[in-house]
């Protein structure tokens, strides 16, 4: 077996091919997130200067995140030509498992939402990158001053172990979408790979 | 985020505007880098605060976005 080197060249084995459409959607809710509006512009601005067609939302409610995705799902599957790469951003406020709250209060799973394009024929063996702004759960990173052998007015951060991980993320991506995944992918590839996640914090924590 | 809009957004999009074709994993390690050295209030803004992002990849080849 010849062994990995990752100083390979780029080329067409190991590095994805974007020369084809890209397609960006944002998805927002600005209110009651108050400074979330620079987010959507420099988001939005960076995804047009990469070349991305983008289409951006605010203050989707809990049933227009689902619609939003879908209705880009079938705009993708629609699509003419080929479509090289997807960016997907979701901001909102998070609940205390892990739910995106929509413009409407009401609770939508982004795990659920992501699994959408998953089944989107013409990304099959295409990247997918999703960046989630939200809370993740209602525990705080916190700094806590080293003691013992690490002190000497170190700082460390440390984990706030406020309530428990493992009831902060009892609504787990596995139960979420057990059972969800995508029929009628091509044989031997998987429904599951070239997705990128980005969350603004660890599962079960507050981001900021 | 009140201000200027949220850390994670922010260092995003200047370190990707500031690294057109570099590997978007090598970047968001970056953009973790900086994130995790940042102190934040937190709500109760009595207590400095730390926050990290999370990567999930299942990535088959580099991404470089330019």
């Amino acid at each position: 077996v010849e062994p990995w080197r990752p100083e390979l060249a780029p080329g067409p084995n190991t590095q994805y091919d974007l020369s084809k459409t890209r397609a960006a959607l944002l998805l927002a809710v600005i209110q009651g997130r108050p400074g979330a509006q620079h987010d959507v512009e420099a988001l939005g601005g960076l995804c047009r200067a990469l070349g991305f067609e983008t289409t951006v939302r605010m203050d989707p409610t809990a049933q227009a995140f689902r619609e939003e995705l879908a209705q880009f799902q079938k705009q993708l599957d629609t699509c003419r030509g080929p479509v090289s790469c997807v960016l997907v951003a979701l901001m909102a406020h998070g609940g205390p498992q892990g739910q995106l709250l929509g413009a409407d209060g009401q609770e939508v799973q982004p795990e659920a939402l992501m699994q959408e394009l998953s089944c989107c024929r013409v990304l099959w063996g295409r990247p997918k990158v999703f960046l989630l702004q939200a809370c993740r759960g209602d525990v705080l990173q916190m700094y806590a001053e080293a003691q013992g052998p690490l002190g000497n007015g170190n700082f460390f951060p440390c984990w706030s172990l406020k309530r428990t991980l493992e009831s902060a993320s009892s609504n787990s991506f596995s139960e979420v979408t057990a059972g969800s995944s995508c029929r009628g992918a091509p044989p031997g590839r998987s429904d599951q790979a070239d997705i990128l996640t980005v969350y603004s914090a660890a599962e079960g924590y507050v981001a900021y | 985020r009140d201000d200027k809009g949220s850390d994670f957004i922010q260092t995003l999009v200047e370190v990707l505007r500031a690294n057109p074709g570099r590997d978007l994993l090598e970047l968001l390690t970056e953009v973790n880098r900086r994130v995790c050295e940042q102190d934040v209030l937190g709500p109760d803004c009595d207590e400095l605060r730390k926050a990290c992002l999370e990567i999930r990849s299942s990535l088959r080849h580099r991404l470089c976005l330019q």
